[in-house]
């Protein structure tokens, strides 16, 4: 196993243990920057771990998830890239040292371990939690259709045997009830990032209904910022506006349930597949993924800190 | 451990309504085990469904005999994810 995070290969994907080791050494190398906690433990008892950058106490937080639904693997491979570079980039890019001196960043690199190391051992295609369901053969809730934001309306399944099935009631799911816990007990998350894979878009509320967001106008533009910021690098093609008009009704998401909690700036992403690969990115398009997704979230963690609510 | 042999990821382009709707038809005959990857909701966005090797004939047929515009998106996943376990396998070596 690398040594340090300088060693370690972002080119590539690694498992649960790695990553979660991984996540150890670079708050071993960067005490003075970044602490893990553990929010919960996820039905097959695996720590829920979340990476807190921080440079001082009581200051509001900007939160970003990455592998909520398990086979998105870039995701989780982005968020290790992500981890790295606020590290890196701490003290020299003055932008982002401005945010950290103001707001604590929190990341959840594996968002569903229980999912995720599933999917290295059983299943590369599992996308749900992996907690049995009473009186059915199928496993797992959709944990992107598992929130009290529309709960159990369209755009979610009722069935246990399929992909978009919302789980027996709001936060049944502990991968899920343990951010709504955090969230709810932190009180000044100001910005909330939900990164999946794939089709190459950036969304903001709402999903379970067709009423416009009462920020849709500065989420909108932000949107088209972050957007624009992210094509300058590699030129990928994305789109943006609200989960109901740009994809689909899809009820009980994450973004959904955080704007009603008060969370202004919140999005989705639906990274890059290059209109070839879906869900099977290559390892070689994990660094590109990731740092054109950066300058996205470099613009919206920036319009938080300057437009403070 | 679950392998695909022989799975392809067909990307469909529906030209209309009518055609969303016999998507939506094929999506809910559990029979042929298919996982859309992007679900039909609309003309302006295509549709990727991952159809197991068994069902690929029948999931041809009834997009040929409905018109339906599709070609194939990844020819065998688990050529890929053998491709991906390599390079995880390298790196660990």
């Amino acid at each position: 196993f690398p040594r340090s995070t300088d060693d370690f290969v972002y080119t590539n994907y690694h498992d649960l243990n790695s990553i979660y080791s991984f996540m150890d050494m670079l708050v071993a190398e960067n005490s003075n920057l970044v602490s893990k906690i553990v929010i919960g433990q996820s039905y097959e008892n695996r720590p829920l771990n979340v990476l807190k950058f921080s440079t001082g106490a009581n200051r509001p937080g900007i939160w970003i998830d990455t592998g909520i639904h398990s086979r998105e693997w870039v995701t989780q491979a982005s968020g290790i890239w992500f981890s790295k570079k606020i590290v890196t980039d701490y003290g020299r890019d003055p932008v982002l040292t401005d945010i950290l001196n103001n707001y604590d960043i929190f990341l959840e690199i594996v968002t569903n371990p229980d999912g995720f190391a599933y999917t290295h051992s059983r299943d590369r295609m599992w996308r749900k939690t992996r907690k049995p369901n009473s009186g059915s053969s199928c496993v797992g809730v959709d944990p992107n259709r598992n929130w009290d934001a529309g709960f159990g309306g369209a755009g979610s399944s009722s069935s246990p045997c399929t992909e978009t099935y919302r789980g027996p009631s709001a936060h049944s799911e502990p991968e899920v009830k343990a951010i709504v816990d955090f969230v709810k007990s932190h009180g000044k998350i100001k910005a909330f990032v939900s990164i999946h894979s794939y089709s190459q878009m950036l969304l903001y509320p709402y999903g379970y209904t067709s009423t416009p967001a009462k920020d849709q106008a500065e989420l909108h533009e932000l949107a088209r910022k972050a957007i624009t910021s992210l094509q300058s690098l590699y030129n990928t093609r994305y789109t943006y506006g609200s989960i109901i008009s740009t994809i689909y009704q899809a009820s009980g998401g994450t973004i959904d349930w955080t704007y009603n909690q008060g969370i202004k700036y919140s999005y989705t992403f639906e990274l890059r597949d290059t209109g070839r690969y879906g869900f099977i990115l290559p390892a070689n398009q994990i660094v590109p993924t990731a740092e054109e997704t950066w300058l996205a979230l470099m613009a919206i963690m920036e319009h938080t800190k300057n437009n403070p609510y | 451990k679950k392998t695909f042999e022989g799975d392809q990821v067909l990307r469909i382009t529906p030209k209309d309504e009518a055609q969303i709707s016999l998507l939506r038809e094929l999506s809910e005959q559990e029979h042929l085990g298919l996982d859309f990857w992007r679900e039909p909701v609309h003309e302006s966005l295509p549709v990727d469904v991952h159809v197991p090797f068994h069902s690929l004939q029948g999931v041809r047929a009834f997009l040929g005999y409905h018109q339906i515009q599709y070609n194939v998106m990844i020819m065998d996943v688990q050529d890929l994810l053998d491709d991906e376990e390599r390079e995880m396998v390298k790196y660990r070596s």
